[in-house]
Order: C-alpha cells, then structure tokens, then sequence
C-alpha cells in the first residue's frame, strides 16, 4: 500500500523537525507512482502534487504521526476535499414532470443504472417512468423493458423507427398520463468525438429539457476520462457523475481525473449488477481507494 | 507527439507523457524509456526522428514475438469462447466475427452463452440474422453450461467450421462467475474434447490499468489464447495491451473500430504503435 512504500521512505527521516522540501520529495514520487497506477491523469497528478508539495512543506512532523503517515495523510485530505463538497443529490426540480438524462461512453453501464435509478427514486416517494431512446443498439429497447417489466416500473414503448427526441417528446406526454412524476432517459452509448451524435442530446436536451443530467462512467476507465468527460460536459453542461462498477478491483482515479476537468461531483456509484447495487458516493472512501 | 525536431529538456517528459496517457502503465513506459534515455544522453539518439524509430523498435520487440506462430489451430468446427468484463463488446465483437469469417467462406455458429443480462440473447439473436448466421438459444436464466454443450453438439452435427460462444459479462474479482466459466469450458470439452479450441478475452480500449488484472485472473481461471481490442475508434488508445501480451504471451487477434459489422480489423504490430505515439 502506499503507507507502507512511503513508510519506507521515510524510514530515514526519524528524528528531523519540520516535512522539509528536499525530504519529501522521495515521497511524492511514491505518490505520484501511486496515482498514475490508479489510472488518475497524467495532468491531474501533476497539479495535485504541487499542491500536496506546498501543503506538506514546513509541516511539523507530528508526535503522533510517523512522516509516510503525514503525507498519506495529507494526500488523503487533498483527494477527499478534491472530490467531495458539492452537491450530491439529483436535481429534480424545474420540470414537470422531473427528468434525468443519462449520457455516456458506449457500454459504460446506462440501461443498467437506469433501473437502478428507477428503484432508487420509488425509494424516495417518486413514481419514475423508464424512456429507453436507444434506437441503435440491437435490444436495447427490449433491455431496458425487460428491466422495467422484472422491477414492476413503467416503460415508454419506444421503437427504432422514431428519431429520440419525439421519443423523449411523446413519452414526457405519456408519462404523466400515466401518474409518474420522474422521466428516466435512457440515452444510446456514444463517442464524445461522434459529433452527429453529440448533436443529436443537444437535440433531446432542447426538446425535452431535463432536471439533471448524469454522465455515467466506468470505474476502470484510463486515462482517457478527462477527454471524454470534458468533451461531454462541454456539449452538455451535466449535473453530475455515475461511477459504475465500482464492485471491481480498479483504484478508480478516473473519478479523481473526471471531477477535475469538470468540476461536477460524482453523485452515486453502481456497485454490481442488480437494481439495488446503487449507493450514494463518498469521496474519503474513494480517495483511500485510489491510493492503494 | 513531437513537433520540433531537435531533442530539447522536454522532448523526453513530453515523450513519457504521451506513453502515460495512452495507458501503457507508468512501469511498463519507465522500462521502455530507460536505454533510450540513456541512448539520448550519450547522444547515440540526436533528434526526434531517431527517438520515434528507437522506441517502435522497443515496442515492436516486445509485442512481434508474442503474434509469431499463433496461428489458429486447424479444427473442424473451431471453437471460440469469448469472454471479458461487463460492456467492454464482447456481443458485438462477435457479430463482426460471425460477418469476417462468413466473408472467408467459413460456416459459422453462434452460441448464445449470456443467459443472465436482460435480452442479451435477442441482441445476439439479430447479429445472427443480420450476418445470416446461425443460432443455438436457451431460455433465459438456462445454465449457460448447457448451452454451451449444445451448441458444440450442434455445430458439430449441421458441419460448421467455427462456432462462436457469447458469455456474460462478469468482473475478473466475482470467484463464483470465474468457477462459471470453468463450467462452461468443462461443458465445451465434453461436448467436443479439445475445445474449446480459442478463448479470446475482449478489453475496451477505455481501460487503464485495471485490463492487467483483469487479463491476469481470467487467464489463471480459464487460459486466455487471445485478445480483441475493441472501441479504439475512439480517443483512448489501448496501450495497456502491450504490457498485456508481454506478460502473458497472449497475441492480440484483433481490433474493433466501430459498431458494424464491419468495424473489426486484424491486429498489425506496426499499425498499433504508429497510433500510440
Ligand atoms: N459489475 C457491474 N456490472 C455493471 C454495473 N453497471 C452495469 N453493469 C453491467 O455492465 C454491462 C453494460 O451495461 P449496460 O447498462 O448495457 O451499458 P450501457 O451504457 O447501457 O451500454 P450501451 O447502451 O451499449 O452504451 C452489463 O453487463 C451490465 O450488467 C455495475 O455497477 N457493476
Ligand atoms: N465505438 C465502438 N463501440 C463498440 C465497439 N464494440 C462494441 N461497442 C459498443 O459497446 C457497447 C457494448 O457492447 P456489447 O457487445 O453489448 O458488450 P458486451 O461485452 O457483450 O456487454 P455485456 O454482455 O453486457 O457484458 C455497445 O453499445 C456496442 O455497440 C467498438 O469497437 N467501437
Ligand atoms: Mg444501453
Ligand atoms: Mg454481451
């Protein structure tokens, strides 16, 4: 772990006053090292280490502390306020009804969360209304319904033949016909650098304008996260972030690179693959996670 | 990646960053960059030209001997097993599969293995008839170990050449999904001693350093005889694939570029690496 590398380190600095600049710099390639393996950008690390650098310089070394723990400690703190302190909660106001719009990378877990979501809003009183507008996908239609049907949560019939945004258009209409207050938009996976099919949200999101918007992402995604995260909240302006599979062993720094680049907190995260594998996110967990 | 031709302080942190980010692995790039470091500093590399032509050599030496001699093997049918984590293609990827091999005058089968995922069996079910192929199913929530058998048993029966089995997606960390997997491939011998013939372990070119892991596992439960690199239409580059097939001697098959049948290419040595740097 790297208590343990840093411990190392440190090994020599037994006895020596202040955290000086020369005296951890040893530990911050071991931190450095720590967060490129955990996938965090490459840019990311750079800034991060200079802050962590200037906070941990002309620090007393602790009696209570051994200097490796310090500087964990310190990272930690870094990463955790880093990735924390925003609001973590999905907006639902401004519509009638309510609206999520989920986006994303192809195969990055959306038809799944989607469900999830469902269930995680009837949990809060709401009465969701499933949309699949995947109209590319061969069954993905017939997933997200299927979905619905085994959580007992109403489905817009979709059809390939229909352009999404009157999907997204018609469905608001049969949503509240149908009682439901909160629309799940199930959007088709796609590249950020497709730029007919970064139009075609813009498209969904003028016609049908949601409450909030979740980028959902891959927890063992590369460092290619900070491209596409920016490339989607760039064209989106999205409210927040959905890291899935998360039940993994990946360190995650995808989320550390995601919330950096975007400045939009991570709200939940996808832990397997059922309808109640959802939980709130919580960024000390994650930053322990991603060092190691 | 380097626009100025005489090597400056920067060109080799400009050099290691672009290996980073294409996800090859802070160790894996240390290694590469080390004897070419010390090449730049006793000025045996003079400019950026030479640097570019020293690490294409470096690289092709680490991933052309794991390609040599990995043909696939001469099996009436040839049975592949494909498998990976969740969402990475694997159901897509054979659907291009079924279409390059049709395209070869090969007969092809299909089996669809992911009995769990809703309406992963339809979704297989229409890259069958879209490639004109055809498919063995179960019901869903069938034993995927029985499908399996089956569809060996079947393609055997109607003379295929290859038969393509889909499995579910499961993380490399779920032990009683992995002990599936050693089940299914149980299954297939049974059915066929000797197959499965190929199992080709699918990875999303989005992956960072988590495909090591997933590579590692997979193969230890179930002996991995290949990679497909899929999604490298976009902007990741798959880099965490060379340490891969170092590692593990495990050639990468191919590459998917898109969403269509199509979309899959042969995997060229000299190709990939032109487009990682
Ligand atoms: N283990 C695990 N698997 C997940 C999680 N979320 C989704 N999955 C699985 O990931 C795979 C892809 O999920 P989908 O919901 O189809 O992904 P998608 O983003 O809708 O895919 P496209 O529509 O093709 O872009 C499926 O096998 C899901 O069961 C998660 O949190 N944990
Ligand atoms: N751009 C791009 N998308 C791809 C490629 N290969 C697959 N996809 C997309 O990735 C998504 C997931 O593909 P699937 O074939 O369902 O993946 P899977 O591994 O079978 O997923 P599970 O069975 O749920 O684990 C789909 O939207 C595919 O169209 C590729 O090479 N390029
Ligand atoms: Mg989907
Ligand atoms: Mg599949």
């Amino acid at each position: 772990s790297l208590s343990d590398r840093l411990g190392s380190v440190f090994k020599k600095l037994k006895g020596q006053g202040k955290l000086s600049e020369k005296n951890i710099q040893d530990g911050l390639k071991e931190v450095r090292l720590a967060l490129l393996e955990a996938d965090v950008h490459y840019k990311v690390v750079k800034t991060l280490i200079a802050a962590i650098k200037e906070r941990a310089v002309g620090q007393e070394v602790l009696e209570s502390l051994t200097p490796g723990q310090q500087v964990v400690k310190i990272v930690n703190e870094e990463l955790t306020n880093l990735m924390g302190g925003a609001n973590e909660e999905i907006n639902l106001s401004g519509g009638h009804p309510a609206s999520i719009m989920l986006v994303g990378l192809q195969g990055s877990g959306k038809t799944t969360t989607a469900g999830k979501l469902a269930v995680y809003l009837r949990g809060q009183g709401r009465k969701p209304y499933l949309v699949p507008v995947d109209v590319y996908r061969p069954a993905a239609i017939e997933q997200l319904t299927k979905i619905g049907k085994e959580l007992s949560i109403p489905v817009y019939p979709s059809d390939t033949e229909t352009k999404p945004e009157k999907i997204a258009e018609l469905a608001r209409i049969k949503c509240a016909q149908e009682g439901c207050d909160t629309m799940i938009l199930d959007t088709a996976g796609r590249l950020h650098i497709d730029d007919e099919l970064m139009a075609e949200l813009g498209r969904i999101k003028a016609t049908t304008p949601p409450s909030d918007i979740l980028l959902v992402a891959d927890a063992m995604t590369g460092q290619d996260a900070v491209n596409m995260a920016k490339a989607f909240n760039d064209a989106m302006d999205v409210g927040g972030v959905i890291l899935t599979k998360m039940d993994g062993d990946a360190r995650g720094g995808a989320a550390l690179s995601i919330r950096s680049i975007t400045g939009k907190p991570i709200k939940f995260i996808g832990t397997g693959e059922k309808s109640n594998a959802f939980e709130a996110f919580h960024p000390n967990r994650m930053a322990s996670r991603i060092l190691g | 990646f380097i626009t100025k031709t005489e090597l400056t302080e920067d060109s080799l942190e400009e050099l290691e960053e672009t290996l980073i980010t294409a996800d090859m692995g802070v160790n894996t790039v240390m290694d590469l960059m080390e004897p070419i470091t010390e090449k730049v500093n006793k000025k045996q590399i003079t400019n950026s030209k030479e640097l570019r032509a020293a690490l294409t050599d470096a690289m092709l030496d680490l991933i052309k001997p794991v390609h040599e001699n990995k043909e696939l093997p001469n099996k009436k049918p040839l049975v592949i097993m494909v498998v990976g984590v969740n969402g990475v293609g694997k159901t897509t990827t054979i659907g291009k599969l079924a279409a390059n091999f049709k395209k070869q005058g090969k007969k092809v089968m299909l089996v669809a293995g992911d009995t769990f995922r809703a309406a992963a069996v339809e979704q297989l079910e229409i890259w069958a008839q879209r490639t004109g192929v055809q498919i063995v199913r179960h019901r869903d929530n069938s034993d995927p170990a029985a499908v399996a058998y089956d569809g060996v048993a079947a393609a055997e029966a109607r003379g295929m050449d290859v038969v393509i089995i889909d499995t579910a997606g499961r993380l490399h960390t779920q032990v009683n999904l992995m002990e599936e997997l050693k089940k299914i491939r149980r299954s297939c011998h049974k059915s066929l001693p000797g197959s499965p013939h190929e199992t080709w372990l699918v990875i999303d070119a989005n992956t960072g350093q988590n495909a090591v892991s997933q590579a590692k596992l997979f193969h230890e439960a179930i002996g991995v005889t290949g990679m497909v690199l899929t999604k490298v239409d976009g902007t990741a580059k798959g880099g965490i694939v060379v340490s891969i097939c170092h590692d593990m001697d495990v050639p990468i098959r191919y590459i998917g570029l898109g969403e269509k049948a199509e979309d899959l290419r042969e995997f060229e040595a000299r190709e990939f690496i032109k487009a990682l740097f």
